[in-house]
């Protein structure tokens, strides 16, 4: 019996212990997260670029069940919902299994364009699904914006240019630099060290490119700066990006440029600017498991360049939303940037646990949720620019309507 | 997931939605 009893006394010591280790390991790393959120320096300690510390990110002043909840390895669990969903069913299968998931999420199958369950591989597959054209008309009249995509409509408005808050969901507000990007107001003035960390980062990851962001002529500084509306002719310069990038994008369809030739050039948007008086607004749409998932263009519009956030895949339902400050903020996102005829305009996809890959048709490149994104420093963007893509427009000219990309399992 | 657009538009612009609606891709979601 006093085995017995020293026995227990051991496991009891190694469980109690282990837990120990195990949840301040956890507290230490959110705390790291914190302080690199906050001051600005890398972890690493190669990029000491203090800049960054404008980044006032409160990660969590949530209850337990969140602290909890963060601690989760989402990106991993979000990999691996994508790789399990990846498995090809057998073809027997296939229809009630999707049938299930289409009753479950109340996914419309009357739409689809391949209506023949079992072609769908599997469930991945099935998730990307297409429709019908017709059973989405677009309303092209020039001076409608569409919706991007199937889903809730959360949240609309008018932005502050003063205080450049989106309100997220009732009361909850980030600011829209945080979440376009901000990495030391690189849309207001760039510092040569904020130049300098472009190019480090360029060296670290040299298919990505950075690009002097305030060289847009709409950007959000010239909105943000000053109420939109007196817009001044400095911002209106024209473009010196440096780089080249995603020479795979061609002036493919000229007649689509064309077409946006004469809506879009600068000199056009200069004239027509100069004369409107004008604001920042924003939408923001949630799709739901069921929803078709792919978004296409709200508007005609040039794509200039996007800024890919590594992040978090927090759940980003409505409930999660309702309760979990700068969920936006922390969770990965593509931010698209260019303008149209009005003048800013900005598109960004916000991924999730269940869907942590972002597509965009037009930049192949572009890969969300991957593993080997551990070495991507926090609360850093990757920036491309597609200036190639239309020499003209000096970006990737799109259509309303047009099918843009789309959110993909895992 | 969620999309978020953010642009510049005359102050004219109406949104033509609710917060709550479900809206499908293509429908008007605002106008000049």
């Amino acid at each position: 019996r006093p085995e017995n009893s020293k026995k227990r006394m051991v496991k009891w010591v190694v469980a109690t212990s282990f837990t120990l280790i195990v949840s301040s390991y956890l507290i230490n790393q959110h705390y790291q997260k914190i302080k690199v959120a906050e001051s600005g320096d890398v972890v690493e300690g190669d990029l000491q670029d203090k800049e960054k510390g404008k980044y006032r990110i409160k990660i969590f002043n949530n209850n337990w069940l969140f602290f909890c909840y963060s601690t989760l390895p989402l990106n991993a669990i979000s990999r691996l919902w994508g790789q399990v969903n990846s498995l090809n069913l057998p073809t027997w299968v296939r229809p009630w299994s999707y049938k299930l998931y289409a009753t479950l999420f109340h996914a419309n199958l009357d739409e689809m364009d391949d209506p023949d369950l079992s072609h769908y591989e599997n469930l991945s597959q099935f998730f990307y699904r297409t429709i019908r054209p017709e059973t989405r008309p677009i309303d092209f009249d020039e001076n409608v914006v569409v919706c991007p995509s199937d889903g809730k409509v959360l949240q609309f408005g008018i932005i502050d240019p003063h205080l450049g808050h989106i309100e997220q969901v009732k009361g909850l507000t980030y600011s829209v630099k945080e979440f376009l990007g901000t990495h030391g107001h690189p849309l207001l003035q760039r510092t040569p060290s904020e130049e300098k960390l472009g190019q480090d980062a360029k060296t670290d990851n040299d298919h990505r490119e950075f690009a002097r962001i305030n060289d847009i002529p709409y950007s959000l500084n010239d909105i943000i700066g000053h109420t939109p509306g007196s817009q001044s002719e400095d911002h209106l310069q024209p473009f010196d990006y440096k780089m080249e990038k995603n020479q795979a994008i061609s002036d493919q369809d000229s007649s689509k440029t064309l077409t946006l030739l004469s809506e879009l050039s600068p000199n056009y948007v200069k004239q027509k600017l100069s004369s409107t008086d004008t604001q920042l607004y924003f939408a923001v749409i949630y799709l739901a498991p069921g929803d078709y998932h792919h978004y296409h263009s709200p508007v005609n519009w040039v794509c200039k360049l996007r800024r890919h956030f590594p992040g978090e895949l927090f759940s980003v339902a409505p409930y999660f939303q309702r309760n979990f400050p700068n969920l936006f903020v922390l969770n990965e996102r593509v931010a698209l940037l260019g303008h149209w005829k009005h003048g800013f305009f900005s598109m960004t996809p916000v991924g999730a646990t269940n869907v942590g890959s972002i597509k965009l048709n037009f930049d192949k490149e572009l890969i969300t949720n991957e593993k080997t994104q551990r070495h991507c420093k926090p609360h850093t963007c990757y920036e491309a620019t597609y200036e190639n893509a239309s020499k003209v427009l000096g970006g990737v000219p799109l259509i309303k309507g047009e099918e843009m990309g789309g959110f993909m399992l895992g | 997931s969620t999309v978020v657009l953010c642009f510049e538009a005359p102050r004219e612009f109406n949104f033509k939605i609710n917060v709550g609606d479900k809206v499908k891709m293509g429908q008007p979601l605002g106008k000049v």
